[in-house]
């Protein structure tokens, strides 16, 4: 039963003094976080580079984005305090013990399509799904 | 994402930072690639005939199909339908492919391992013999479409307005010393003026030789005139081996990947 820890928590926070709420603004969290706040990283991947370019034929690379940063909250537009809160609780009752904590990972991702020689000189054109990040979020 | 231009002209997004790899950075990053590839090692093609004959330049077709489909996804319907009208008006790439990539989830395309020409009995009818080894195909993977591909070149300053009865069999199979059993797949009538790629539908005749391959004796194609002589496929204008390269006969075949394959993330 949670009844008891929330009186506890509810107790806690009417003890604690009130300046957090009255602390940091909107644009207060973005100034602090913004450096690491989610979102997503360029990285190019040049085949060519790589020294591949006698058997892939093409592309010449791809964009292999990756997610990376901070998920403070507001979280994003869908999750106002009060969703917020419902999700608090619902992980809280599936799982007492952990602390949910928002990950920055990818929302979007498109797949690239890679043509390329195998050992055998026959040519092989593969699609590989979700392999582009194309935007990040915080889950 | 994509900061690279998909229509050749590869130029990297100004907005990345240019930086080498040193060796052991670039084997590591090698190494992580080819994970995600799904490839145990790099392939080493023998390209002894160059890199481009005709069946990477038609897979570069399908390449170049599927990113400019990606593209007018994008942009607008419209585009994606205009990009099919190109696409058919090729002479590589038919809406026909398209079609089947639009399912596929990877194509192969072999080329042709053997070839010659009926000399073994003379009183035999002239055909050609061409084999595919599709032992590279994953096991467990069903062929959804399989072609085999010829270029015929127009032969009509010697056959002028004469029609040919083309015709391509499944070698069933093979005896010493008479012919083949054959199972005739079809047959085509062609005007001797005509010329591009025909393309022949053997899907069923591919995953019989993937769910068999004693059974992969190749197949043979004769050709006739409209007076019923058999004539060689060579004189009717077929391009064998000894063809230009871009219009060698190759085989292709499209599937979808059963397994999914998960890479373990690092």
């Amino acid at each position: 039963s949670t009844g008891g820890k929330r009186r506890q928590q509810n107790r806690n926070r009417s003890t604690q003094p009130q300046e957090g709420s009255m602390g940091l603004g909107v644009a207060d969290y973005n100034n602090s976080d913004q450096k690491t706040a989610c979102r997503r990283h360029e990285l190019y991947v040049s085949f060519r580079e790589l020294g591949w370019q006698d058997w892939i034929i093409a592309p010449e690379g791809y964009a292999a984005n990756y997610c990376d940063g901070e998920c403070s909250f507001p979280l994003n537009a869908h999750m106002n305090a009060t969703n917020h809160a419902i999700v608090q609780t619902l992980v809280h009752l599936m799982n007492p013990e952990n602390v949910p904590k928002p990950c920055c990972a990818p929302t979007k991702l498109h797949a690239i399509s890679v043509l390329y020689f195998d050992d055998n000189s026959n040519v092989i054109l593969k699609k590989y799904k979700n392999m582009v990040v194309r935007a990040c979020g915080c889950h | 994402g994509s900061n690279y231009s998909l229509d050749g002209n590869n130029e990297v997004h100004p907005g990345f930072i240019q930086r080498r790899l040193r060796t052991h950075a670039k084997r590591e990053m090698q190494r992580e690639i080819l994970s995600i590839l799904g490839l145990p090692h790099r392939p080493r093609p023998h390209l002894s005939h160059g890199k481009f004959n005709s069946a990477p330049l038609f897979m570069l077709d399908l390449y170049n199909t599927i990113s400019s489909d990606e593209k007018s996804q994008v942009q607008s319907m419209l585009d994606g339908y205009q990009s099919m009208l190109t696409t058919q008006s090729s002479p590589l790439a038919t809406y026909q492919e398209t079609a089947f990539l639009n399912d596929a989830d990877m194509v192969m395309s072999f080329v042709n391992l053997v070839e010659y020409d009926s000399e073994l009995f003379p009183q035999q009818r002239h055909h050609k013999e061409f084999k595919f080894n599709l032992s590279q195909i994953p096991k467990g993977e069903a062929v959804t479409a399989a072609e085999f591909r010829l270029y015929k070149e127009c032969v009509s300053h010697t056959f002028h307005n004469d029609t040919f009865l083309l015709k391509v069999y499944q070698v069933v199979k093979e005896h010493s010393d008479r012919e083949a059993d054959l199972f005739l797949l079809e047959s085509r009538r062609l005007w001797a003026a005509e010329e591009g790629w025909l393309e022949f539908d053997i899907t069923a005749t591919s995953n019989l030789w993937l769910l068999s391959p004693v059974h992969n004796l190749g197949l043979q194609v004769s050709m006739e005139t409209s007076s019923g002589q058999s004539i060689s496929v060579k004189e009717a204008g077929l391009v064998g081996r000894d063809g230009a390269l871009e219009k060698q006969p190759f085989m292709v075949a499209f599937f979808r990947i059963s397994e999914v394959y998960i890479r373990t993330a690092r």
